[in-house]
């Protein structure tokens, strides 16, 4: 329940409209996009129990890590209602045809097989506020001082996402190692979403922001 | 870390 009260509010794409459509339209708005929601998971992993009371060092390590999964998993969540479509902002849904049209082709056959998995599991949004925590814990960052520290928030998550499951879903006791066993996916998906804004950054043609910059650089 | 100064600042602000 402390995960759903500090779920961030939702932000808007907000495509400029001086801009004519195409490839580098799109991905300006994407990275934009995606500049403003890196402030926007920063702060929620601040909200995290425990998070605050890692070292600086390991809640740097675990966001650089993480956040391209934590960003994905938000499309995700954001797009289980809709159908062959990707919600990155609520005022910026993409289609395949609008995806092909714009060079997010790519992203867009990537991360729809994951929505496609959440859809079949019909995860809920509390089990998508403890997932998305989960991947940030567990990101296997290979720089993490206080390993015990990252463990007992990774024990105490876990706990919760079981707590979830044999409350709301008696009729599956397996419930939690469903939602455990799509992370591997989430970390292919997110790493071929990285592969994709490599790419853009080494083409040069699109401006990207500072912090995206930085994150991306991180996982390079 | 001196690379990653943005995502230092963030995390260090108390919001």
């Amino acid at each position: 329940s402390h995960l759903l009260v500090v779920e961030p509010e939702k932000i808007y794409a907000m495509p400029d409209p001086t801009v004519p459509d195409g490839d580098i339209k799109a991905l300006t708005t994407l990275c934009d996009l995606a500049d403003r929601e890196l402030v926007v998971i920063i702060g929620w992993a601040k909200h995290i129990p425990g998070f605050s009371s890692l070292s600086l060092t390991d809640q740097m390590s675990l966001l650089q890590s993480a956040w391209m999964e934590v960003l994905v998993l938000s499309i995700v969540f954001r797009s289980l209602a809709f159908e062959g479509e990707l919600v990155y902002a609520d005022d910026y849904v993409v289609d395949e045809e609008h995806a092909r049209l714009s060079g997010l082709l790519d992203l867009h056959v990537a991360i729809l097989p994951l929505v496609q998995r959440y859809k079949k599991l019909q995860v809920e949004k509390e089990e998508f506020v403890t997932l998305k925590a989960i991947a940030l814990l567990n990101s296997d960052s290979m720089h993490i001082e206080d390993v015990d520290a990252v463990q007992r928030l990774q024990d105490s998550l876990h706990e919760a996402l079981q707590d979830l499951g044999s409350s709301q879903h008696t009729e599956d006791p397996q419930r939690a190692g469903k939602l455990l066993m799509t992370l591997p996916l989430l970390r292919q998906t997110a790493a071929r979403t990285l592969q994709h804004f490599f790419s853009i950054k080494v083409q040069g043609k699109v401006p990207m922001h500072k912090l995206f910059l930085e994150m991306l650089e991180a996982k390079a | 870390k001196e690379k990653h100064k943005i995502l230092h600042r963030l995390l260090q602000n108390s919001t």
